[in-house]
């Protein structure tokens, strides 16, 4: 049974790409065969596993012009990816009034899992709530939104939840935000406490226990084209992103 | 002479608003005059100034609703405010044709510098490249472009690059790229050092002195309502502001 996971927030810069690759990097290490997908024309995650100018990705696949099965990499050992590339912002530009659509990357993710065995998909969403977005929270069952605590990440917050809200009316009925989690978070500031207890109060139960604290690693390992547990496995960011991946795992209530 | 300056950068979340604000207020306490306007329709630097939902905004400026001189707020001695609200977000989508639809911001500030003296302009510039970043671009002679120290930042700064060069071919060319400066520092790790290296190995000239520290403070102030200087004035957020307002001040080769 795959369990088909976004990492969105539509505000840039929040940790979507490094929290999509750590959290997949630590469920392989754990035993999972998981499939990395680059939903993002800026392409960060297939460059942080060092694809740049890949031949096939997966604008080809929204364009039907090849197999998605010829389109996946082997990063490490149970880690898969499909890359993006520049021209992936073609499709996000595409004002989408043909619904069909919206379903292309479910259909051939549903394809895929009937010849791959694939315990998890994870979705590295793009900063933006066009074509992209739409595919991801239509081919999703699962959404994890990474948040700065700090005080504006709230009104993102909102954005998203409207926009799941409007997803599973309209387009997917088994889509659900499954939890929030902090990143860059300082974990004894007064600040982030007020956040948390601002979501805690109106979100019961949505904040994750696992907040990803500021961790200078997290931001130099792209450069060495490593998950941060082969970059730095004693750090911080290590820590935490293997107790988010693990808090991940055992949410049973995504059913 | 007022200097028209762009905070400017598509990537989310790199630090325009934060830089927009704190630098408009160390120049403020310098005794210069400083007119603040916030160009994103989520509004963080309005927000951040104790101004929501306001009645008049940018966005009716634009409309040509109302005069400029009508939106303008008094945040502090020496510190004016051009409120955004969120249904700035309906220019933001006109798809531009309109060619005049570009110098409407340039117009209204050429007007209201007739009559209403002012050292700097600030303009803190979405995450985007629409319509609004491109009055930005006619409307300024300066941009300055805040930067991660993370190697795919660079990527960001081409697009920048290229952006800019469009603009000063078709619509103004009396734009320049004054500088670019990183945000979220970490000063002696590698990262940021190879990084430091490239930009200045490719773009010499281009890196200004002054590197922005990654500071909690900085993190903190708005929800407080308050600039760094007043917030945390012995923090390293408001030494190292201060010090980059006065590079940004010095720096004569925009003319
Ligand atoms: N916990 C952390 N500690 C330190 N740096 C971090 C942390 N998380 C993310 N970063 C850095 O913050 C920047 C933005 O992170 P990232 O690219 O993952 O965000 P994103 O939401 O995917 O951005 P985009 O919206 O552009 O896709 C990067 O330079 C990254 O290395
Ligand atoms: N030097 C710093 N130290 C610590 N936190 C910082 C620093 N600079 C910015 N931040 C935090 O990073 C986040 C993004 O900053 P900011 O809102 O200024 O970026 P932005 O480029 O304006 O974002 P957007 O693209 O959404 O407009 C905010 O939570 C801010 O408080
Ligand atoms: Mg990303
Ligand atoms: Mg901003």
């Amino acid at each position: 049974m795959t369990r088909t996971i976004a990492i969105s927030n539509q505000k840039g810069g929040v940790g979507k790409t490094t929290s999509s690759l750590n959290i997949a990097a630590s469920l392989a290490l754990k035993g999972n065969r998981v499939l990395l997908i680059d939903l993002d024309p800026q392409a960060n995650l297939s460059k942080s596993c060092g694809i740049t100018n890949p031949k096939k990705h997966v604008y080809g696949v929204l364009l039907k012009e090849y197999a998605i099965k010829d389109t996946v990499v082997k990063i490490r050992k149970n880690l898969l990816l499909i890359p993006a590339s520049k021209n992936l912002a073609a499709f996000e530009q595409n004002s989408g009034t043909n619904p069909d659509a919206f379903y292309i990357l479910q259909e051939e993710l549903t394809e895929l899992t009937k010849s791959v065995s694939i315990d998890f998909i994870i979705l590295d969403c793009p900063p933006s709530l066009g074509l992209l977005s739409v595919n991801a929270y239509v081919a999703a069952s699962e959404v994890y939104t990474p948040l700065e605590s700090q005080e504006f990440s709230l009104d993102g917050l909102d954005e998203v939840i409207k926009t799941i809200n409007k997803m599973k009316k309209r387009l997917n009925p088994d889509l659900k935000l499954s939890g929030v989690f902090f990143t860059r978070h300082h974990r004894r500031k007064l600040i982030s406490q007020e956040v948390e207890n601002i979501i805690q109060n109106d979100y019961p139960g949505l904040l994750l226990n696992t907040g990803i604290r500021e961790c200078v690693q997290l931001k130099e390992s792209p450069s060495a084209r490593k998950d941060i547990f082969e970059y730095a496995p004693e750090s911080n960011g290590a820590t935490d992103y293997r107790n988010l991946a693990n808090e991940i795992f055992n949410i049973h209530s995504h059913v």
